[in-house]
């Protein structure tokens, strides 16, 4: 029962397909609403901690668990249907 | 609640807005409508008062728009981004922007306004009876020339009321017809078109020629969806083909097979193995009044909320019964200020009204409801299964499909099936509390098991075991109740409970190794925080509040349907 079958699947002719990984996501999310200041431009340390904290500021912002970590539950959130507004003012 | 920074504010409190176009979803009137009341959720709250305008240029200007839509922030097709609108201010600000790639409707599915017929422009009602036959949209069937139709009532035969639903046949919108239908075939730039079409337009609405000549008349409307019409794919607008054929299986209704993300799709012509014209297959839809009544809040001030029952959290989320939460009203009020004076008595009928008055919706709710039908039965509304959006759990006993909520259980028995009840759980089964989380019938013994939060009952006939905890078969002491149970192979039975679930040898008592399992891994496609599943006639239900994602036994989502509807069957 377990064992899932074996699906056929296909590449449909016109299909929206947002081929991002989930890190690339997330930065594309954290930017988009605010949660990063795209006018800054970080080398790889300081990227690291602000998306970091970005994270933690999109999580409180959602009401999640404050991890810092792009988990399970903030990945979900970011896939969810919302309004296009900034969360951040910039 | 937050503010614009600076607590950008509209400084005067007689606010205009016009609406600038029309979304092919939904007829203009049901749009007018959601548009007003989104505005009257602010309206009943503060001192503020919106006036529509036709002309000129209006506070809050507000226009449907697909992907690049004339200011720096792109949409994104379908699903992601719904909508974004402007802080109070001259110019753009103040305007709202909805995403034309969604699929609007009020949250729940296709809601098609008739015209013409015989029901003054009632709404269809789904499902409906006509010659013994049960649509579920509108059809075609009985007519010759090609006009879909719907019954505004329950039952055609019964009733005889209809209209006609949204066709490019009947009617365009928007263009310089005035509303005339399309000619087909028309001529556009020397080519002949059979349907409507996206060719020299670059926002992405369908159009067509209301005469037979573009090129000479200059006369066109933008086409209407019809509620069969498929969203997204390579043949938006269009409607789905069945039986079709892909990859040499014939398919009679959407289906999921193919995809990898479990949304159901279908083909609009007789074969996708040939045509490749496909697209997804219409849902429940993004509710405009609700998405308008956030977007709005933004229009006059408002920044995100971070409280999730807040209108102005910036996720989309249905609610039936929509009102406005402290958070939203505090925020609003904070700029404008309270509504003073009396609110306005709205006139008393000359004659009582029915029984019906517990089915009166306010203003603030989020569902148009079509005619009612003509009988309905006389039973107390609170112990009416009909009008309840959500059980505590569904399962089958002695091959009935049963339905719990909250002290109570409904059946489908006899040999029609008809729902019969209420009955009383501690009538039958005595020792059981009132709410049951999950139930299921061992096909072996015919022993029923009854979960409710961390404890389960054994009946055995008349004579019960328990309660004892649910630990005691391994499931975690974390979990806090079992939400669903489908009885696989003989002795087996999967319990669900969150987005995992376990598998429990019955006659062990225990849960087998290599347990718990994410439910959306092994059954994909379905919402994974399901609060009844089940097995009936071989095909797995998951539920969702009044929403059921059937699964066949290859693990397929081979339809997505109402319970009150299909399982109730109301």
């Amino acid at each position: 029962w377990s064992l899932p079958l074996k699906s056929v699947f296909v590449t449909f002719p016109g299909d929206v397909i947002k081929n991002m990984t989930d890190t690339e996501l997330a930065e594309s999310y954290l930017k988009k609403f605010g949660y990063i200041d795209t006018a800054v431009r970080r080398s790889g340390f300081q990227s690291m901690v602000s998306t970091s904290k970005a994270l933690k500021r999109m999580q409180r912002q959602m009401g999640l668990e404050e991890t810092g970590e792009l988990d399970k539950s903030t990945l979900e959130a970011m896939k969810q249907p919302r309004c296009g507004v900034p969360d951040v003012a910039n | 609640y937050k503010t614009f920074e600076g607590d950008l504010k509209w400084d005067h409190n007689d606010v205009t807005y016009r609406i600038l176009n029309y979304s092919p979803d939904m007829d203009s009137d049901l749009t007018d409508d959601a548009f007003a009341r989104a505005f009257k959720v602010w309206s009943d709250v503060t001192p503020l008062t919106f006036t529509r305008l036709f002309e000129g240029t209006a506070d809050i200007m507000i226009s449907f728009g697909k992907a690049d839509h004339g200011d720096p922030y792109p949409f994104d097709g379908e699903n992601g981004l719904l909508a974004h609108a402007y802080p109070p201010g001259e110019g753009i600000q103040g305007d709202a922007h909805f995403d034309d790639d969604e699929y609007w409707t009020l949250g729940k599915g296709p809601v098609v306004k008739t015209r013409y017929g015989n029901a003054e422009g009632a709404l269809c009602h789904f499902p409906f009876t006509f010659e013994g036959k049960t649509y579920t949209t509108c059809t075609t069937e009985g007519r010759s020339d090609n006009l879909p139709w719907c019954a505004t009532t329950a039952d055609y035969n019964r009733d005889k009321k209809f209209g006609f639903c949204p066709s490019e046949l009947l009617y365009t919108f928007g263009g310089n017809a005035n509303g005339a239908q399309c000619v087909f075939p028309f001529i556009f730039l020397g080519k002949e078109y059979d349907s409507c079409t996206l060719e020299g337009r670059s926002d992405g609405y369908r159009w067509c020629a209301t005469t037979e000549n573009f090129d000479n008349d200059k006369t066109f409307g933008f086409c209407p969806s019809r509620d069969t019409a498929v969203t997204g794919g390579n043949a938006e607008g269009e409607t789905c083909h069945f039986p079709f054929v892909f990859l040499g299986q014939s398919y009679d209704s959407c289906t999921s097979e193919g995809r990898g993300d479990g949304k159901l799709w279908c083909s609009t012509t007789s074969s996708y193995d040939d045509d490749k014209k496909w697209g997804f297959c219409p849902d429940q839809g993004y509710s405009l009044f609700l998405v308008a009544a956030h977007e709005f809040g933004h229009a006059l001030g408002l920044d995100h909320s971070n409280i999730r029952d807040a209108l102005m959290y910036p996720m989309y989320s249905y609610v039936e019964d929509f009102s406005l939460h402290s958070d939203d009203i505090e925020g609003i009020q904070y700029l404008y200020g309270p509504k003073r004076g009396p609110s306005p008595t709205p006139p008393q009928p000359s004659t009582p009204t029915t029984d019906d008055s517990d089915d009166k919706e306010t203003d603030h709710t989020d569902e148009t409801r079509p005619t009612e039908p003509t009988t309905t039965r006389p039973v107390e509304p609170t112990k009416d299964a009909c009008k309840l959006t959500k059980f505590d759990t569904i399962t089958v006993i002695e091959n009935e499909l049963h339905f719990f909520q909250d002290g109570h259980y409904w059946k489908r028995s006899g040999r029609d099936k008809e729902l019969q009840g209420p009955f009383s759980i501690a009538a039958r089964w005595p020792a059981l509390p009132a709410v049951i989380d999950s139930a299921f019938e061992d096909t072996l013994t015919k022993k029923l098991y009854f979960f409710s939060g961390t404890r389960f009952w054994v009946f055995t006939g008349k004579s019960v075991l328990g309660p004892r905890s649910v630990e005691k078969l391994g499931l975690p002491n974390s979990i806090q109740k079992v939400e669903g149970a489908l009885q696989r192979g003989k002795g087996k039975v999967l319990l669900f409970s969150g987005e995992n679930f376990w598998r429990l040898d019955i006659k062990a008592q225990k849960i087998d190794r290599g347990y718990p399992r994410f439910t959306d891994v092994v059954f994909g496609g379905v919402p994974s925080d399901a609060h009844d599943v089940f097995q009936y006639k071989g095909h797995i239900y998951f539920c969702r509040e009044s929403f059921y994602w059937r699964m066949n036994s290859r693990r397929q989502v081979d339809r997505v349907g109402y319970v009150k509807y299909d399982l109730l069957t109301c």
